[in-house]
């Protein structure tokens, strides 16, 4: 299994 | 001020019980559609979106947005006190230093005040993005728990691959693989929460950390129903949906190929 990414790659902040 | 009255106090109990694996502080944000929290795990890897409807209580008020801020743990602790049937009046003042949790006996032979302090959080909000899911799938919420705790005896990462013939569970361990194909069910004679139902658009596959998703079907007793959403190379999101008032949503980051 690869790595974990996290939902700051996907999502943006406000 | 902000002034919820819940009837089944043990919904309370059983969202709780639903997050606080994976959070342990967050912001309870009180406005007029009703209660809602967002809140991402230590390693912002998932992220739970909960919202109460304020049609869902009995009696609901809340003159402006109210950020209420909750030590989760503590929390627990304290809506424990409440007896499964109790009714819970949940209020705090407009910029509030404490939150009151009033529970009541159904039989009105028993009441209780708790009070809690408040505490700031700086948390980041994330825009999540109104989707079209490429891939739907909705099952009982009872089997897809079963299939991660399976899963997981076998490996740490799920497969995930939706076609329109089922979706598909495939992991990898130490010991070696395992593989559950959920088909929906062709006939009609289950009741509609029995059903698993496949929607696409194209065929979708990610992997996922069985950890957060185990942690995700602590929701189970909130819906007999779950459904996963999929779009290609973005977060799936686990959705419980509480009957008359809302839902549980969680959202996990996919594994990143090698």
């Amino acid at each position: 299994s690869g790595g974990q990414s996290n939902l700051g790659q996907f999502f943006a902040t406000r | 001020m902000f002034e919820a009255r819940l009837l089944q106090g043990g919904l309370l109990k059983k969202v709780l019980d639903s997050i606080k694996d994976i959070i342990t502080e967050g912001n309870f944000d009180c406005s007029p559609n009703g209660l809602s929290l967002q809140a991402m795990d230590s390693s912002h890897v998932s992220l739970i979106d909960i919202l109460l409807e304020s049609e869902g209580f009995e009696h609901y008020r809340c003159d402006r947005n109210i950020p209420m801020g909750l030590n989760i743990t503590n929390l627990v602790k304290m809506i424990k006190c409440a007896g499964s049937e109790d009714i819970v009046t949940i209020k705090c003042e407009d910029k509030p230093d404490n939150v009151t949790f009033l529970f009541e006996s159904k039989d009105n032979d028993k009441i209780s005040d708790f009070e809690m302090k408040t505490m700031t959080i700086d948390d980041e909000h994330l825009l999540v993005p109104d989707q079209t899911y490429t891939a739907v799938v909705k099952m009982p919420s009872a089997e897809f728990q079963r299939l991660c705790r399976d899963m997981a005896a076998i490996g740490d990462t799920v497969n995930i691959s939706v076609t329109k013939e089922g979706v598909r569970f495939s992991t990898t361990g130490d010991m070696g693989t395992a593989n559950i194909t959920v088909r929906p069910n062709p006939s009609g004679d289950q009741k509609e929460e029995e059903r698993t139902e496949v929607q696409i658009t194209e065929p979708v596959s990610a992997g996922f950390a069985l950890r957060y998703l185990n942690s995700f079907t602590k929701a189970t007793p909130l819906s007999p129903t779950v459904t996963l959403g999929m779009v290609p190379n973005l977060p799936i999101v686990v959705e419980y949906k509480i009957a008359d008032m809302g839902h549980v949503r969680y959202y996990l980051a996919p594994k990143i190929e090698d």
